[in-house]
């Protein structure tokens, strides 16, 4: 679980610097 | 009144220049919101499913009959890598990042 949540939140940065 | 006459006229090329910028679009050749077809296709399957370690590669592979497994793995690596989705229980399982 995690692992789970601690990619989730790396792929969020990705996406939200992506954004950016 | 002769200045505020001038300063109320806006110049010909001002607005030539914001029609040319709307005109950016281009038609479907496109990708749409940066995703190539295969990787869109992956993306909303891996968005549809409600399981909460996510979909596993050998799921896409069954539900995506017409799309190569190195297809699917070079499409899932670039979401991944673009952080549209995430790897859960191992590295054959992914859940996408927007739908939570």
């Amino acid at each position: 679980r995690e692992r789970i949540r601690r990619n989730k939140e790396a792929a969020r940065q990705l996406l939200a610097q992506r954004n950016v | 009144r002769k200045d505020l006459m001038s300063a109320s006229r806006v110049p010909p090329s001002f607005s030539a220049g914001i029609s040319a910028m709307g005109g950016h679009g281009g038609g479907g050749s496109m990708p749409v919101n940066g995703l190539s077809a295969h990787q869109s296709q992956v993306l909303n399957l891996i968005k549809s499913c409600p399981v909460p370690e996510g979909m596993s590669l050998q799921e896409l592979k069954l539900q995506l009959h017409s799309m190569s497994m190195s297809t699917i793995k070079q499409a899932v690596e670039f979401l991944s890598n673009e952080g549209h989705i995430y790897s859960t229980v191992d590295d054959d399982h992914y859940k996408s990042t927007d739908n939570e």
